[in-house]
């Protein structure tokens, strides 16, 4: 129904005299009595009489302080952007302060009554600042009503002020919302999901700002309520931010807007992997699996993470031999990933009918098949099928060697139905499902674990073993690549690599590869120098 | 090796819109409390000048060093904040001690002529934040009540 | 070859490396941390003298 001229006459009427009222000394020493004036007032006028109501009354609220943003921020001189910022914060802040004093005191200790209110509330914002950015954005004027004005260009501000001060309000430590700190947390971590960059561009920055947020980082990963919850929240909203990044880097399309993006992805990247890399860690095979291939030195800062109570051995002081011995190289690394949900159930059935019997060599030709999507060079393969079998053989490989007692080593993972899947798969596909794999493979080359020991085995099993020398070629070119780009540079990568170059079994330097052009033998040769 | 990837559905879309927004990047007051009694004006200064604080400026140590006047300024203009904090603790540890009824902060000229358990008394030096500058009050009584 | 990451505006003091940084973290945009005076911080009462 159409908001009626006396409802939107109201609405206005009470959010200014809440304004008028909520900077007064009073208010601010005495927030409660400051609302119940309020309540009172809404009451008489009606506005509270429904859930309908209350709905229309936070969506026109709503609005309004978005229509005073636009007014003010239209036609602001570069000059006067402080003040008219200043102006603008001034009618959010308290449209905020209002909200925040609703949720928290409404209906005493209701908790369900105060996650509804707020649920709505943030409801209502995201809804208005996505039809706002369909309309300023694309051109598109599906719902606006008529008489709204016509602002011009989509504003982020005002709606990203709202939800950041909204946030830091209401997880602010408070004896009254302690009990639903996590649905709180819950309430906004859904409206950052439904204002994602893929579904508002134009709001992508800010987004960014929000998520990045020292207390938003805070409340989620630093003095978490409920840790593992808060912790998937924030890896599902960074997988959000790579899969709106990731088209623009692998077609390496890098204007200034999206290099700035990207600037700020690797800072916010970069904070949790110093201040919580064990989110990195147990994370690292879902938010690889959104790096596109040739995103290198993003990839790397992921793979990078180690846990910070561990001390990682100097790769360049140790033997692969004393490597062996590691005893953190026997360990599981957690990982927060089901492993029998990442392919589809038809081919895992196959797989481990395989893996089982080692019989099916019909199987292995067709393995490529379950790869391949299109014939269109640079997208042939289902990039996370892909990295989906190479783990979970993997992973299936490790428990087997465990299993007969054993400790992985280039030798127990040499020739099984696990070698196969690995090798079959280097031979048959071209280079670019090649390439495909042995990213896979890579990308389990981390801090010290089992699955870093075991993949660093596979990459040298099939150089010591290839036939041809386009795939030696192409191992070398995975490594290199990775070492070649700039800090940080994962552990398990460097001994792989030294390894590689070192050991006398695999003649690396006699390798043609190592010479085909002045520039690249002197990269390796620097490369080799900073290893060895 | 894998070479550019086809453009997705929304690309240009995604671009556009993403053009316009980084006219409008995010401001750092745009998540900041205001601060009504002395808004927080950026302005462009020459590059070489500092442009980033010193590494330590966050520490005890560092506001220790700073003049009173300095740790005056920081207390009464950046209110709410880890710097007013640590204004005060350093000014505490420099014997200044906090009224709350007058909001000034007081330290002992000389030893007090005379001491209960509610209040002492003699000569004080204050800063008045409304003058700037700090005076000297003889006979002055410090109620412990209003002693922060 | 990639970004050289010391250069971001991130504190990135080996020997401070159990502070955090993200209680600094001036944000996505910002080319150095937050100032003391730009952290919030949770003062008694009296001290919010304007």
């Amino acid at each position: 129904e159409e908001d009626t001229p006396e409802m939107c006459g109201k609405v206005e009427t009470i959010l200014r005299d809440w304004i008028a009222l909520c900077y007064t000394p009073m208010a601010q020493k005495e927030p409660q009595q400051a609302l119940a004036t309020m309540i009172h007032l809404m009451h008489e006028q009606g506005v509270l009489a429904t859930d309908e109501l209350i709905t229309r009354f936070f969506r026109l609220c709503t609005e309004l302080c978005i229509d005073v943003g636009y007014r003010l921020l239209k036609n602001e001189p570069a000059a006067l952007t402080t003040v008219v910022r200043q102006r603008c914060y001034y009618t959010l802040d308290a449209f905020v302060k209002l909200t925040c004093l609703m949720v928290k005191h409404s209906d005493g200790t209701q908790h369900q009554t105060k996650i509804n209110l707020l649920k709505k509330v943030l409801n209502i914002v995201t809804s208005v600042l996505h039809t706002d950015h369909e309309v300023m954005v694309y051109g598109t004027n599906g719902h606006l009503h008529p008489a709204k004005i016509v602002r011009g260009d989509f504003q982020a501000m005002p709606y990203h002020r709202i939800i950041i001060i909204m946030f830091n309000e209401l997880t602010t430590p408070d004896s009254s919302l302690e009990p639903i700190a996590w649905p709180i947390l819950e309430a906004f971590g859904q409206a950052f999901f439904i204002l994602q960059p893929r579904r508002c561009p134009g709001f992508a920055y800010s987004w960014l700002d929000i998520i990045g947020h020292r207390n938003v980082i805070a409340r989620l990963l630093g003095d978490s309520v409920d840790p593992l919850r808060t912790s998937a929240m924030y890896t599902q909203l960074l997988i959000c931010h790579l899969k709106f990044l990731a088209p623009f880097l692998r077609s390496l399309e890098m204007p200034k807007s999206v290099h700035q993006l990207y600037k700020g992805t690797l800072r916010v990247l970069l904070v949790i992997l110093h201040d919580f890399p064990e989110l990195l860690c147990e994370y690292h095979y879902v938010i690889c699996d959104t790096i596109p291939p040739n995103c290198v030195q993003l990839r790397n800062l992921v793979l990078s993470a180690y846990p910070r109570n561990m001390r990682l051995p100097d790769p360049f002081a140790l033997t692969y031999k004393q490597v062996d011995t590691i005893p953190d190289m026997a360990t599981e690394p957690k990982m927060c990933l089901n492993i029998n949900a990442i392919m589809n159930a038809e081919l895992r059935a196959q797989l481990d009918n395989y893996l089982l019997t080692r019989s099916s060599v019909d199987f292995l030709q067709r393995l490529p098949s379950f790869l391949t999507i299109s014939s269109l060079p640079g997208n042939k393969y289902n990039t996370t099928v892909v990295n989906a079998i190479v783990l979970y053989v993997g992973m299936r490989a490790i428990e087997t060697v465990n299993k007969k007692g054993q400790s992985v080593n280039i030798h127990t993972i040499a020739h099984s139905a696990f070698m196969d899947i690995f090798q079959n798969l280097t031979v048959q596909l071209d280079t670019e499902g090649r390439y495909l794999v042995f990213n896979a493979i890579a990308n389990q080359l981390r801090y010290p674990n089992v699955h870093t020991h075991y993949f660093s085995c596979v990459f040298l099993f099939l150089f010591q073993h290839a036939d041809a020398p386009q795939i030696k070629e192409q191992i070398t070119r995975i490594l290199f690549e990775r070492l070649v780009a700039l800090r940080p540079h994962p552990w398990g990568l460097l001994i792989t690599f030294i390894e590689l170059i070192t050991g006398p079994q695999y003649d690396f330097w006699a390798n043609d590869f190592t010479k085909c052009a002045p520039e690249i033998e002197r990269l390796f040769q620097n490369v080799a120098n900073t290893c060895v | 090796p894998l070479g550019r990837a086809p453009p997705i559905e929304d690309h240009d879309k995604h671009l556009n819109a993403l053009e316009m927004a980084l006219q409008r990047i995010p401001q750092p007051m745009d998540s900041e409390r205001p601060r009504s009694y002395l808004p927080k004006m950026p302005c462009t200064t020459p590059a070489f000048y500092p442009q980033q604080a010193p590494s330590n400026s966050d520490s005890m140590e560092y506001y220790l060093r700073l003049s009173p006047e300095t740790l005056f300024f920081t207390f009464y203009y950046m209110e709410g904040s880890r710097a007013q904090l640590i204004a005060a603790k350093a000014l505490k540890k420099l014997s200044w001690r906090f009224h709350t009824k007058y909001l000034m902060w007081f330290q002992r000229h000389e030893e007090p002529k005379q001491i209960t358990d509610d209040f002492e008394e003699g000569t004080y030096i204050y800063f008045d934040y409304e003058k700037w500058s700090q005076r000297k009050k003889e006979q002055f009584r410090f109620e412990y009540r209003y002693l922060e | 070859l990639g970004t050289d990451l010391t250069t971001l505006g991130l504190n990135l003091n080996l020997n401070d490396s159990r502070r955090h940084l993200y209680t600094t973290f001036g944000g996505p945009w910002a080319d150095a941390p937050c100032r003391t005076q730009d952290l919030d911080a949770k003062v008694p009462e009296e001290y919010l003298t304007n």
